[in-house]
């Protein structure tokens, strides 16, 4: 369960001071399937940065299955992350000079996967996401789509119990897209917990749940039909 | 006008070898306004480069107002793109430890416009994607779709006669998207000639041609009434 209370995001100072996020707070219970959705610059990034322990409020609590984020060290929390969260980077945030297969494997790495055991679920992955052919190639032999969609696969190869996506369809076209959905309806359904960052209203739809952010505050939080 | 002639491009060699493109023929007239569709990898991008002189074909022949651009140096190309061609790339390339201000000012400077006419035109750009209050941010402050925006509001500033934006709305809200239409409309209205790739049919809908690729392929060329 997360469970944000009170969280405020301040920048800069004096006259160059932002209020990214003015006072957000909501629980996702486990299994639950959330869309952010809201204008350029309004607090996105920001809030889904803090879900996913990249980041700390300036004020305010923020709560993983009952412990306090803001309490534990450097050490601790990339341990959780590893563990538990997959994230999807609005920037994809790849590895330039390591393959594709290389950038998928690097997380299971770092939780102690052995090398046979990591190779056969980053490879999976990346079937799963349509590029068994481009395994070998670094990111800038890709196309923007094909390194989101490595960036995607990177996110599922650790069957994170929380998968956070920003804007994971953005560079993708429609077919891709749907791709992407289908397996996010499959990890939802399966019990895993999922909030995505979107723009788009026909992503959204597959979401039970609609978050909507002003200038850095929840104007609404809804349940929906999933599509 | 621009005329490219059975162009091809190759990666790799061996079976490693990319067909990015397989023979591509296309003329777009002054004035015109043409949507690039495709599926993610198809080439759209890999054709655009080629259009904005960022990258040889591998065969073939490409003319820009009957000039051989295979025939200039670096140097000339440099001044061609720097003079006619306003890009706005996937990966909005802004220069990281720079203010957006100073982003957009760089190719006035290459063009050698003085310096308060460079911060006249800069910020009017900034102002017109909605972003006169942050222009004093570097990228890394501001969010991807600000970021999106600064890199339009580069492409702008130069007054390019011919404009490539390569999924110029991927990171927009719905609001910012209709903004940046707004002005490309309105860019096209005035005769500027503008080649856009999108992955959303209500981005397409503006312009008064579709070209779909398909796997290095053009599957289909034909106008439409713009919206
Ligand atoms: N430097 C490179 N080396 C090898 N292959 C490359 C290189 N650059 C691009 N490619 C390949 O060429 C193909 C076309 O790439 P391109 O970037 O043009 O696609 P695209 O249509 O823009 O896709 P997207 O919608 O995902 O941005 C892709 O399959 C890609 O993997
Ligand atoms: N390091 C920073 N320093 C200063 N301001 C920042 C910083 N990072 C983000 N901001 C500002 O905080 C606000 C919220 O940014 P955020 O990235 O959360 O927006 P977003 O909703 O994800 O937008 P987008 O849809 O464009 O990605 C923006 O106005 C942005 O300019
Ligand atoms: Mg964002
Ligand atoms: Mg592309």
């Amino acid at each position: 369960v997360l469970d944000v209370r009170q969280v405020t995001k301040v920048y800069g100072q004096g006259d160059a001071t932002v209020h990214a996020l003015r006072g957000v707070s909501l629980t996702v219970e486990r299994g639950d399937y959330v869309a952010i959705m809201g204008a350029s610059g309004s607090g996105k990034s920001t809030l889904m940065n803090i879900l996913g322990c990249l980041d700390i409020p300036s004020t305010g609590r923020y709560h993983i299955d009952g412990t306090d984020v803001g309490r534990l060290d450097e050490r601790q929390l990339a341990i959780l992350r590893n563990q538990k969260i997959g994230f999807v980077f609005q920037a994809f945030n790849l590895i330039p000079r390591m393959s594709a297969l290389a950038n998928v494997e690097l997380p299971l790495a770092y939780g102690g996967v052995k090398a046979g055991e990591r190779r056969r679920r980053a490879l999976a992955a990346l079937d799963l996401v349509g590029l068994a052919e481009r395994t070998r190639h670094d990111p800038n032999e890709l196309s923007g789509g094909q390194q989101q969609r490595v960036a995607i696969a990177r996110a599922l190869a650790t069957a994170p119990s929380l998968l956070l996506a920003d804007e994971p369809t953005g560079n993708l076209d429609t077919a891709s897209t749907l791709d992407v959905l289908g397996i996010l309806d499959r990890l939802s359904l399966s019990g895993r917990t999922i909030v995505l960052i979107t723009h788009e209203d026909d992503v959204a739809a597959h979401a039970k749940r609609v978050i909507r952010l002003v200038d850095g505050q929840i104007i609404e939080d809804r349940r929906q039909a999933a599509v």
